[in-house]
């Protein structure tokens, strides 16, 4: 399942989409 | 709500030797918990509950119904009643805030807020309930809505425990 780090990393790139 | 979230978590996967089961909590400051003992959120899942469109587009293309991009789609009815939503499964938590721009698919990383040791479960839900009006029927009517015949159509659920952790 999904680490710590993997999904720190994916809600970045999600804020990143968002233009956060 | 409640129902989106338990049928949620009847669509969830659970380890082969796991008996699927859910918890619901309720304390007198507003915090609803809402827990599973599911295998974990997967990346799919946490794209899921950030983005409404991403999940309806993946629900659509797949063409079927439990699949993961239901978990965004009914997810979101929480904000009903609930400005501030945390998120946290296996070792990660996260909140979403309504009241900030695309707070409701916007995830912050955070911490998880406290609860005793025997409410903790693999992937929990906390809703802050901000309106005493909505305290007030969440706290009166959680073991009134939740009747046997509530859970008829469930697939994977086999317990869902309901708990008010406040003077009564």
């Amino acid at each position: 399942s999904l680490s710590v780090e993997e999904c720190q990393a994916h809600i970045r790139d999600i804020r990143h989409s968002h233009g956060a | 709500f409640l129902f989106e979230l338990i049928q949620n978590a009847d669509d969830n996967t659970y380890a082969d030797d796991a008996q699927p089961e859910a918890t619901i909590a309720y304390r007198s400051d507003g915090l609803l918990l809402f827990g599973c003992n599911e295998q974990g959120f997967s990346k799919a899942n946490v794209s899921a509950i950030c983005d409404i469109n991403q999940s309806t587009k993946t629900l659509l293309k797949q063409g079927k119904k439990g699949c993961i991009g239901e978990k965004g789609i009914g997810f979101k009815s929480v904000f009903k009643i609930a400005d501030k939503v945390w998120i946290a499964s296996n070792n990660f938590s996260f909140y979403f805030d309504k009241t900030t721009p695309l707070g409701m698919v916007d995830p912050v990383w955070a911490k998880f807020p406290d609860f005793p040791e025997q409410l903790q479960m693999n992937t929990m839900i906390c809703l802050k309930i901000e309106k005493q009006e909505d305290r007030d029927v969440v706290r009166e009517q959680l073991t009134k809505v939740l009747e046997p015949s509530s859970f008829m159509f469930l697939r994977r659920l086999t317990k869902v425990r309901v708990v008010r952790l406040d003077d009564f």
